[in-house]
């Protein structure tokens, strides 16, 4: 219970150990994190709820696979009303309507955006539904968002198209910075934004090493006519100080 | 001396300069021939490689590994390549001295990782200097590599060495899954507790015949419908409605989802309507009473 496993080696202790468990609490979050599918049906409908309240309060990181077994498994008689006591991340297989007896929609996206969004693939269609939803209960009408909002969607802003990226200007920047990737016309979106030099980093000509450690997210979208107005003193001074530990590929550096 | 006499004076590349995060990359690649002559490289190779430097400066550097080491690279200098990597090709590899499980593992994990076509040359050399594939090597080959493996190679795995390394052999060919389940299936058959086996086998499941999967249907496995979906056809095809229901347990309504997806559909279309009914979860597409499927006879083509 003291030592730090990986999930993998944790699941073997959910075979026998963990569902003899009397009281969950005492388990670590190291040993929480081993929940399996395969485990589950020991463990029972009404122990799993108990377990998934543990899992938030210990913080318990689970991948997609778990979270969608721990959901069917807790929800196996119905929703429950006190949704918010489980792990933020099972929201990102409810929508709005199943969190209905727990708090509004605005509520649940402010939960949503705090989510762990990378559980979910690119691809997965909960993803796009999720966005949708969002934009329908912030009552956003047209493409363009403001912070406060691109700061309720979280995550979420990571799969807004490019009209939203070249109609909402700086604003979504920042949360932008902290998706993995982008696809090519997001990309292209970015670029325009920051080019125009409307935004609260200024023209590329004015930036600095801070101003591209801030970007850091958006380096890699940046492409050669960018990064040639930017100063050369402050591309090598942020290339000294911060590509050394980068997880940027040789090609992107 | 004679490369370091065309480098210009106060360039020599020194302890200082590969101390300096960003400076070797501003060297011409003639530069970087000319000032490279004497310097410290071997010393400081594990952050030299980390430089984004260009494809003619790698060419360079490449060139005057070569004619350092003309017999062959030692190990701290195969360990370390990096991104030099790039610059070599499978025949060259093929003559290198791979001699030990640790040489193969740090050659494996040099980043960025080896392309497949790299990796296999040094995996076939590794085992044709006589080496085996015991868990450290397997280890290193990971799941990233495990496809590379042939059939001779895959036979040669001592199967408790299964034990010892995590693979996910799912994107590998067909044959490759079947061996390696079979030798997952013999590494964890002393496992007693069910869900820890199910765990341990589940990523070779792709390989599992239609016997084994009957036999896991009656453990209460709850098992993945993304899983499902990866078995072999030839096993899922031979499964009743009951054990479909036994293997997916609480995932069973997902499977209405995949129904019109191979091998899916293809397994509906076997199964009595009525049987599927009484899943509840809304799957169509089966046989009607009254209907029997007919296989037609395939003769062959008249020459």
């Amino acid at each position: 219970n003291n030592k730090p496993w990986s999930r993998e080696q944790a699941a073997m202790f959910f075979s026998d150990v963990v569902k003899a468990e009397p009281d969950f609490s005492r388990l670590s979050q190291s040993v929480l994190q081993g929940f399996t599918c395969a485990a589950a049906s020991a463990v029972g409908a009404e122990r799993s709820q108990e377990l998934a309240k543990v899992m938030r309060k210990k913080k318990v990181k689970l991948g997609q696979d778990q979270l969608s077994c721990l959901l069917k498994m807790v929800t196996l008689h119905g929703i429950p009303k006190d949704l918010d006591s489980y792990p933020q991340d099972l929201l990102l297989f409810l929508s709005p309507s199943d969190y209905a007896a727990t708090g509004n929609c605005s509520q649940f996206f402010i939960n949503v955006g705090k989510a762990n969004g990378d559980v979910l693939p690119r691809e997965a269609p909960q993803r796009q539904q999720l966005l949708l939803e969002a934009l329908e209960c912030l009552r956003i009408p047209g493409t363009q968002i403001n912070k406060e909002n691109a700061e309720v969607l979280g995550w979420l802003v990571c799969d807004l198209g490019e009209e939203y990226i070249r109609s909402s200007g700086g604003s979504l920047l920042k949360d932008l910075s902290q998706c993995g990737s982008f696809l090519p016309e997001q990309e292209e979106a970015i670029r325009d934004v920051l080019s125009s030099g409307n935004t609260t980093f200024g023209p590329p000509a004015a930036w600095s090493a801070f101003t591209l450690s801030e970007l850091s997210g958006l380096i890699p979208v940046l492409g050669p006519s960018i990064l040639q107005q930017i100063p050369k003193k402050a591309l090598t001074t942020w290339l000294r100080n911060f590509a050394w530990d980068s997880s940027l590929s040789r090609e992107e550096l | 001396k004679r490369e370091s006499a065309g480098c210009p004076a106060g360039q020599e590349i020194t302890d200082e300069v590969l101390n300096d995060d960003a400076m070797p990359l501003y060297y011409t690649p003639e530069e970087l021939r000319a000032c490279l002559g004497n310097s410290p490289l071997e010393n400081h190779l594990s952050q030299f490689v980390t430089y984004p430097f260009t494809i003619p400066q790698l060419a360079v550097i490449k060139e005057h590994l070569k004619e350092r080491y003309p017999n062959g690279y030692p190990e701290n200098v195969l360990s370390n390549l990096g991104p030099f990597l790039t610059m070599f090709t499978p025949e060259e590899i093929s003559t290198w001295n791979l001699s030990s499980v640790d040489l193969l593992d740090a050659f494996l994990k040099i980043q960025p990782q080896p392309s497949d076509s790299l990796a296999s040359a040094a995996i076939n050399r590794y085992m044709e200097l006589g080496n085996a594939l015991n868990a450290t090597a397997l280890g290193a080959i990971g799941t990233k590599y495990v496809c590379l493996l042939n059939a001779t190679q895959l036979e040669a795995i001592h199967p408790p060495v299964l034990k010892m390394v995590s693979l996910d052999p799912s994107a590998c060919s067909q044959e490759t899954k079947n061996i390696l389940y079979q030798k997952a299936k013999e590494a964890f058959s002393d496992q007693n507790h069910l869900p820890a086996y199910y765990e341990l086998i589940l990523p070779y499941l792709g390989g599992a015949p239609a016997a084994d999967l009957k036999v896991l249907s009656k453990k209460d496995v709850n098992m993945n419908v993304t899983t499902f979906v990866t078995l072999r056809r030839d096993a899922v095809m031979p499964l009743t409605p009951r054990e479909v229901q036994g293997l997916l347990g609480v995932n069973l309504p997902e499977l209405a989802r995949w129904q019109f997806q191979t091998p899916v559909r293809d397994w509906i279309v076997l199964q009595q309507q009525a049987e599927l009914d009484k899943l509840h979860v809304g799957l169509t597409g089966g046989v009607q009473e009254g209907y029997i499927n007919l296989v037609s006879p395939k003769f062959p083509a008249l020459s």
